[in-house]
């Protein structure tokens, strides 16, 4: 059987909230190791990848592997059943085709059980190239937000340049032309106010604004965004998951025809 | 202007 607990369903609500705009269906793979899920967008232009950690969990069970095909905006119906600090419980038996969810409140005096209909999917994994990223950023998730929201009322490409001082997002649209720069800043008090650059060389790279405000709904997982880039190849935009793993997401570029 | 390039260009199917 397979049964991983969740001290908040928060956590699992708020995964679900960031991908179903940009994936339909997905299959979580369920191992001893944890769960991952990899789906890409119906224009194949995006991915996400995510990786919970068995270790993350309040309690973790799995006898065998599986693959649970699941709809996401039937389970995000379920998941808006449960209270942000419900314990959540995901269980299935072997060859079952459906899966348990149930939320239980803080205090036991609530408990509600949904079964959700499991579906067969073709798996499509991608098998993604170890890369060296030659410059990484990571910043503020929220102020990563709020940048790109901006910039899509203007446009809807947005280059992202990454230089020694820090990194520039440029837009052009009908109106005109504009950018933003955040500044390298390793000296904020707090850890997820600070905006660090690592790079071996200047990247900048062009991407669709639409995709990167997908990304963007990742931001309550939490206070961090990662982004790594490297010349003519897709750019990650991890958003790491204290403690669990991290839900990571790629785009591949625009580039001259 | 640059067109929107697909992941199969730099992803391998598994």
């Amino acid at each position: 059987m397979f049964e991983a607990k969740l001290n908040e369903a928060s956590l699992l609500k708020k995964i679900v909230e960031a991908i179903r705009e940009l994936v339909t269906d997905a299959n979580l793979d369920c191992s001893e190791a944890g769960i991952t899920m990899q789906a890409m967008d119906s224009s194949h232009v995006s991915l996400c990848a995510l990786n919970l950690r068995s270790d993350g969990f309040d309690h973790y069970r799995c006898d065998r592997n599986l693959s649970l095909g699941l709809n996401l905006a039937n389970l995000s119906k379920i998941l808006k059943c449960a209270g942000n600090n419900d314990v959540c419980t995901l269980r299935t038996e072997d060859d079952a085709d459906t899966l348990t969810v149930t939320f239980e409140s803080p205090k036991q005096e609530r408990i509600s059980e949904f079964e959700l209909k499991l579906i067969a999917l073709d798996a499509e994994h991608l098998g993604i190239p170890d890369t060296n990223y030659k410059a990484q950023v990571r910043m503020p998730s929220a102020e990563f937000q709020r940048i790109i929201r901006d910039l899509s009322v203007i446009g809807d490409t947005c280059s992202i340049a990454v230089g020694k001082d820090g990194v520039r997002f440029g837009v052009e649209g009908d109106l005109g032309s504009g950018s933003i720069s955040v500044k390298q800043n390793t000296a904020a008090e707090k850890e997820e106010e600070r905006v660090e650059v690592h790079m071996e060389e200047p990247v900048e790279l062009t991407f669709a604004l639409r995709y990167l405000n997908f990304f963007a709904k990742a931001t309550p997982l939490g206070p961090i965004v990662a982004l790594s880039m490297s010349p003519d190849v897709p750019v990650v935009v991890e958003f790491p998951i204290e403690t669990v793993g991290y839900l990571r997401f790629y785009l591949a570029p625009k580039i001259d025809e | 202007m640059p067109g929107q390039s697909s992941l199969f260009t730099f992803f391998t199917k598994a």
